[in-house]
């Protein structure tokens, strides 16, 4: 099964098209493996990327080369994911 | 479970215990639910719609999806409410029976069913169906960039490895083909709702163009008369409009073939959350996510009974 240790989800808040074309450019760059939970579409829209471990300081010193705003939507993936394997265990075991 | 009222609707279920509780809805209300198998997925596994009917033969129908994106698994844990719901307040919610005494319902609660084994098997996050494409190490379409409404226009990718592939074709994807015919051999659907999540919006047509749909005024009263029920339960707010203004543009998407096909109700809901677990929402919150959810979808049931056309 997929592991998801360190992925973190990320909120980027685009200011202007510009940046959101500059997020647009990241998602072209398929070796990052970025997944987006909501896709880049317009400034006021927030957009949110699932990003593997050993992408994650790369993304982040760009979007922040760039003047980007993100926050971390989700610190560790796989923390919640346990948690809802646990949650489905303990309902079938009771 | 024994019964679908020992069964636990706040917690999520794998495909079997999902397609178990299907059989147990349709053993216990034998006179009012029955399951169609539309089709087989592209791994062979049956894929099931349930049929709500009172009766008539071919009468006015209203379709229901959930779980087109595997990973969002609140849409399929709803799914199930909701059949449990339809059951429950037949005979008894005066709105629901007056809309089953004249129209049938059809809800298909797993509707990428090799897409949502993945995600208990393998990779919870994982969108697409599983078709394997020629040429391709990538896996899977996604299956709501597949339909025949502005098919390989702007709005969707052309790259295998890309979570938003089209597909070879309009209509490559059995899980898509298996609802076209469907669709088209009922031709007497009325309404057609296609449940996803997340970010909470009611979503109309059109998704691949800037072109305003004929009805767009009407299909926008009737989404904000919706989500103001939807909000009336526990406030949860939902933003609404048509799929290119209100998030991107979308192409190849469900309803808006759904739309040109002549379903002039078509709606797309994003569920819960707008941005705290996104697809990860924890199962304490399906219940109360089904719950409200219900009150939109009564609003344009309601609503489509109520104009024939």
């Amino acid at each position: 099964k997929e592991d998801f240790s360190g992925h973190q989800v990320l909120r980027i808040s685009a200011a202007d098209e510009a940046q959101v074309e500059k997020v647009r450019e990241l998602e072209k760059l398929e070796h990052l493996q970025l997944d987006f939970w909501r896709g880049p579409s317009q400034p006021s829209t927030p957009i949110d990327v699932r990003v593997p471990f050993p992408s994650v300081q790369a993304v982040k010193v760009f979007l922040e080369s760039h003047g980007i705003k993100y926050s971390i939507m989700i610190k560790d993936v796989q923390v919640l994911l346990k948690d809802e394997e646990e949650q489905m265990f303990a309902f079938k075991s009771r | 479970a024994h019964s679908t009222d020992t069964f636990s609707y706040a917690t999520y279920h794998t495909l079997d215990e999902i397609y178990e509780f299907m059989d147990l809805l349709v053993a216990e209300n034998p006179n009012l639910v029955s399951k169609i198998q539309i089709g087989n997925s592209y791994e062979g596994r049956p894929i099931n719609v349930l049929k709500f009917s009172t009766g008539g033969t071919n009468r006015p129908a209203i379709w229901i999806d959930t779980g087109i994106h595997s990973r969002e698994w609140v849409t399929q844990a709803s799914g199930v409410w909701f059949a449990k719901k339809i059951t429950d307040d037949y005979g008894q919610d005066e709105q629901l029976t007056a809309i089953l005494d004249s129209m049938d319902i059809f809800l298909e609660i797993v509707t990428n069913p090799d897409g949502f084994a993945y995600t208990h098997s393998k990779n919870r996050l994982w969108r697409k169906t599983r078709s394997i494409t020629a040429g391709s190490s990538c896996v899977g379409v996604d299956p709501n960039r597949n339909w025949d409404a502005g098919f390989g226009e702007a709005g969707a990718s052309s790259n295998p490895c890309s979570e938003t592939y089209r597909g070879k074709f309009a209509n490559s994807e059995v899980e898509v083909k298996s609802i076209v015919d469907f669709v088209t051999n009922h031709g007497n659907i009325k309404a057609f709702i296609s449940i996803h999540s997340y970010s909470q919006l009611l979503l109309y047509p059109y998704g691949y163009t800037t072109t305003r749909v004929a009805h767009q005024s009407e299909l926008d009263q009737l989404a904000k008369a919706a989500v103001e029920n939807l909000a009336s339960l526990y406030g949860t707010k939902y933003k609404y409009g048509s799929i290119i203004t209100t998030i991107y543009q979308a192409s190849g998407g469900t309803i808006d073939w759904t739309y040109n096909s002549g379903i002039k109700y078509s709606y797309t809901f994003e569920l819960r959350d707008t941005g705290l677990y996104g697809f990860l929402l924890p199962a304490k919150q399906i219940v109360p996510t089904a719950q409200e959810t219900w009150l939109g979808l009564m609003t344009i049931m309601d609503y489509t009974l109520k104009h024939p056309y």
